[in-house]
């Protein structure tokens, strides 16, 4: 089974054209094996991407480089992950 | 033991064995109005099962309505079961879809993409596509959503089977699609198809392959309009909506695209309740606020669809 530990899945709020235009190359990158959840549309309007662990750094540097806004949606996946399990079998039981 | 509905926990995610089981106490209860059959196989010859909603007739004008066609979307799955409970409940007691019930049949797949709804729950949670092997590649699955006949293989699609809208060999290349697509051609009297996804909070209409308006534009706007207004006059859930193309961004090859292009002028897809906090992991305790928000909005597109035959 796959397990998500401490993949985060980051809000992004890109402010312009340019910046959407970063964040669409910057999720074609296939190395960092990203998970776009939700796409960018227009200036304004949050993005969300789910991030490996391992890609964590490397993704939260160009956000920072480039001055994109984003906040932490989900601290750690695995952890939602088990609360709906447990929460499942307790409805089973 | 006697099966009955009243036992069953719609505020709990369930998995498919237990949703097809489900089924099956929904069709035991409401005999007159439920049955179940099966439109194919998916690629792991999964049953595609759909529940019909009908109180006679033959071959009547119809509403297709379908959830989890993107597995992981657990949230659309649940609101499905709650929605499919609802419309058997409220027949002959709620005058808006007692009056569709009457005069037409809703038919309703709850589980669209089961092999990607099975590995959500036994290897991948975060599973979208389907599960069928690409040739030449490692990367398993297709996009069900970019597999249609309509814009195929153009933009807001991928034809690298690794990326997550990868739109597959060809149209209509999945089970799972194509099952829908020969069972809305030989019934040949659907008028509304209804595709439920999640989370950003739309109400999304044709087109998605191109930005020019789709020919029923302003009919479809207002009518989206007055849905996700009554949508939100339960809790405050703010949604927005206009065509896919507009609104998202053009994705070629969807569902709605291709029930439009077949001559289904009410062809919208929802994009269920976002928290911004959950994402797809909305947790169990909103599937009952959110699938009781969707449904006056499921209604008024329904109502809409009964009043405006053509």
């Amino acid at each position: 089974e796959k397990i998500f530990v401490g993949d985060q899945v980051l809000r992004i709020t890109p402010s312009d054209e340019e910046q959407i235009t970063l964040l669409r190359t910057l999720y074609e990158v296939t190395e960092l094996q990203l998970d776009v959840w939700r796409h960018p549309t227009s200036p304004g309007q949050p993005t969300d991407l789910r991030v490996s662990f391992s890609s964590l750094q490397a993704v939260k540097v160009f956000l920072e480089h480039h001055s994109i806004s984003y906040s932490i949606m989900i601290e750690n996946v695995q952890e939602l992950l088990d609360e709906e399990k447990k929460s499942m079998m307790k409805s089973k039981r | 033991i006697g099966r009955s509905t009243d036992s069953f926990d719609f505020a709990s995610y369930h998995t498919i064995d237990e949703i097809y089981d489900w089924m099956d106490t929904l069709v035991d209860g409401h005999p007159n109005l439920v049955s179940k059959f099966q439109i194919g196989q998916s690629y792991e010859n999964r049953p595609l099962y759909v529940l019909k909603f009908s109180t006679g007739g033959s071959n009547r004008p119809a509403i297709w309505l379908d959830t989890g066609i993107h597995s992981r979307e657990w949230i659309t799955q649940a609101t499905g079961l709650w929605t499919a409970n609802k419309i058997a409940e409220e027949y002959g007691k709620d005058p808006s879809i007692t009056a569709i019930l009457d005069s037409m049949d809703i038919f309703f797949e709850i589980i669209t993409n089961p092999d990607g709804f099975a590995y959500t729950h036994s290897s991948n949670r975060m599973w979208r596509k389907t599960r069928s092997i690409n040739a030449g590649s490692s990367c398993v699955g297709v996009d069900p959503n970019r597999n249609w006949d309509a814009g195929f293989g153009g933009f807001g699609s991928s034809s690298n089977p690794c990326s997550e809208t990868y739109h597959g060999p060809y149209p209509h290349s999945e089970r799972e699609v194509k099952s829908i697509v020969d069972f809305i051609r030989s019934h040949g009297n659907v008028k509304s198809v209804i595709s439920i996804h999640s989370y950003s909070q739309m109400l999304l209409f044709p087109y998605g392959y191109t930005t020019a308006p789709a020919p029923d534009y302003q009919e479809l706007n207002e009518l989206a309009k007055k849905a996700v207004t009554d949508l939100a006059a339960l809790y405050g859930t703010k949604y927005t909506y206009g065509s896919i193309a507009d609104t998202i961004y053009l994705a070629d090859g969807t569902t709605v695209d291709w029930a439009y292009e077949n001559g289904i002028k009410y062809s919208f897809t929802f994009e269920l309740r976002d928290t911004g906090r959950y994402g797809f992991l909305l947790p169990s305790s909103q599937i009952i606020p959110t699938a009781t928000e969707t449904w006056p909005a499921l209604l008024d597109i329904m109502v809409h669809v009964l009043e405006h035959p053509y």
